[in-house]
């Protein structure tokens, strides 16, 4: 792993006393690999290099007893200050009701994750309304149905109707039964499938969600950017749920959504059952990055 | 980016770029751009479009012996136990795999060995009723290994010609989830008296290095015969198969393109090689 790694390269170095700019650059090559196995893209583990570069050259860390430390820590707080802030809550409309709608890449975790904050957001006291717009996944209406039986909450479904006709049908639903949230699940999709992602768009024009989160799992590639880059330019997301996170997937995409989007990371999935959503943490995602 | 252009350091670094993009992972991109690098100085190689052609060459003979098609059926029961993490698109690539054997004029009867997920069962069972198959179920929550036995024991009764036994997902590090699975194989291997015909991994072609665990976990859970790599239509390029050939020796056998019945390919290295760099 990065640290024992590094401390190997560290120990090379150690006859020499002191840094040289030289010396830096093999700690940060390290590091662009440690990055890199873990799945962070590669443009922005450049940029990443880059940017830490400029701290770890500066005279402190050269001049420092311990570079490889001082190295370590500039890596650390750069990556979770990249990360950005802990941001667990749910963006509200000033009128309920709100609208949540989960978007995002074929098995990624939306109807779970949609299960998930309906749990969440009843132990807080709301009452939300889960919507079935998937009409194309064999029994995806029904795996939303078990999950809002098992939750106890209300799951609105037209059948294999239009999307936009469900959607605005649930949010009149929601209105008059005095539903204070809605959770849209959309299909899974391909962010090159036009038609699909047009969909989204349509719906989006017609019920006005205060919050759009693109789920997406933590072991994706490089493909990641791509990903969260063209639903961000669709959609204007609100925020990204990181899935299946109680894996060992280095999670590496959490840095590239990050990067690309700017869009903060709001929950992570940590387990397959109902109560296995939690706050996201940068520090934790960046250590887990860094392996 | 391999046409009409100088053989110099810059493009090889450029071609790092394209396989480390490509999910090929840091040591497999190294050790193809080095030993790349070495025919080009020793054939002395000076226009791109040439060493596209030796490194494409290279990527198949990377895949050889670690692309094959599915196993030709020799006793009846064909069994295919299908594994591999939440949400890959095991039961999707079931489906689409009861519809290719079910145009072959086989008899096929799918195993709905999920009973732990929200609407697993059901899933199967509308695949089961598209393709005009056979489905074994029992209740959601039942034990995955009385219905592993039920399915084999039908298609053995019935004179089924094929039997694909769906498994729920599970990621790999779980390991009383893995022991399920070892337990649910040697279930099947007791009751069809001889090792299954196909034990598959699905692996999400978007998937990053995590792939490389996935297919080493699993391979001590249960002996994987071949990958069946998924959603190849987006735009990640599967790249992790090359590490998964290079190191654990598993080949790819089947590709899904596509979330319809028909959207199923056998493997093929030289399109998938040449694609790489698309
Ligand atoms: N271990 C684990 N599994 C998860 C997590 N989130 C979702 N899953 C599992 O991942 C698989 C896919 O989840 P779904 O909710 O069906 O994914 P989806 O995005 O709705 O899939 P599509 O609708 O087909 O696009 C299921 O087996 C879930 O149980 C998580 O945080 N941890
Ligand atoms: N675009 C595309 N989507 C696919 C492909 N294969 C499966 N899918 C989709 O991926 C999602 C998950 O597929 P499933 O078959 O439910 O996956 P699974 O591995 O059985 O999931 P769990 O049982 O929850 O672990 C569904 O939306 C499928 O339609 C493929 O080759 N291409
Ligand atoms: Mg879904
Ligand atoms: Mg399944």
């Amino acid at each position: 792993n990065l640290s024992s790694r590094l401390q190997e390269t560290m120990r090379k170095l150690r006859g020499k006393g002191r840094l040289s700019e030289k010396d830096v650059d093999e700690v940060l090559r390290e590091i662009r690999l440690a990055l890199l196995e873990a799945d962070v893209n590669y443009k922005v583990v450049r940029d990443f290099i880059a940017l830490v570069k400029e701290r770890a050259t500066g005279h402190d860390v050269l001049s420092s007893l311990t570079p490889g430390q001082q190295v370590i820590r500039i890596v650390n707080e750069e990556l979770t200050q990249l990360m950005g802030g802990s941001q667990a809550k749910l963006t509200m409309s000033p009128q309920a009701p709100s609208v949540v709608m989960m978007v995002g890449l074929q098995g990624a975790g939306k109807t779970t994750t949609t299960g998930k904050l309906g749990q969440m957001l009843k132990k807080q006291g709301h009452r939300p309304l889960f919507v079935a717009c998937d009409i194309y996944r064999p029994a995806a209406i029904k795996q939303l149905q078990v999950l809002g039986e098992q939750l106890d909450i209300p799951v609105f479904t037209l059948g294999e109707e239009d999307p936009v006709k469900i959607a605005a049908a649930a949010h009149r639903h929601a209105q008059s039964y005095n539903n204070d949230i809605v959770l849209i699940d959309t299909a899974g999709r391909l962010h090159v499938d036009e038609g699909l992602m047009n969909e989204l768009v349509n719906i989006k024009n017609e019920v006005e969600p205060s919050e759009i989160l693109l789920v997406v799992d933590a072991m994706t590639g490089q493909d990641a950017v791509n990903v969260a880059e063209s639903f961000n330019e669709q959609l204007d997301l609100g925020g990204i749920v990181l899935t299946k996170l109680d894996g060992d997937a280095r999670g590496g995409a959490a840095l590239s959504v990050k990067a690309v989007t700017g869009k903060p990371i709001k929950f992570i999935g940590v387990s397959e059952k109902m109560d296995g959503l939690e706050a996201f943490h940068p520090d934790r995602m960046a250590s887990r990055i860094l392996g | 980016i391999m046409t009409g252009r100088k053989v110099d350091e810059e493009l090889f670094e450029d071609l790092e770029e394209v396989l480390i993009q490509a999910d090929c992972g840091v040591e497999t991109t190294l050790f193809l751009v080095d030993q790349l690098r070495e025919k080009a100085r020793s054939e002395k190689i000076t226009e791109s479009t040439a060493l596209k052609e030796i490194l494409v060459d290279e990527i198949i003979s990377l895949m050889d012996g670690n692309a094959d098609t599915l196993k030709t059926p020799q006793d009846k029961p064909y069994v295919i136990m299908v594994v591999g993490v939440n949400g890959a698109g095991k039961t999707t690539t079931i489906g689409k795999l009861a519809h290719r054997f079910k145009q072959e004029n086989a008899k096929v009867i799918l195993g709905a060995g999920d009973t732990f997920r929200a609407g697993a069962i059901e899933q199967l069972a509308i695949w089961a009723e598209r393709t005009g198959v056979e489905l074994i179920s029992h209740q959601e929550g039942s034990d995955p290994a009385a219905v592993a036995y039920d399915a084999v024991n039908a298609a053995k009764a019935r004179g089924s010609d094929v039997l694909i036994l769906d498994t729920a997902g599970r990621l790999q590090t779980k390991v009383n989830l893995m022991s399920e699975l070892s337990k649910v194989h040697r279930v099947c291997v007791r009751e069809l008296g001889r090792e299954l015909d196909e034990v598959l991994l699905v692996v999400d072609a978007t998937t990053g290095q995590n792939a490389l665990s996935q297919g080493k976990l699993f391979q001590e859970a249960v002996p994987l015969t071949g990958i069946a790599l998924t959603k190849l239509d987006g735009t990640a390029k599967g790249g992790i198969v090359l590490a998964l050939a290079n190191e654990l020796k598993i080949p790819v056998k089947l590709v899904g393109v596509g979330e319809q019945y028909e959207d199923l390919q056998d493997f093929d290295p030289k399109l998938f090689a040449t694609t790489l760099f698309g």
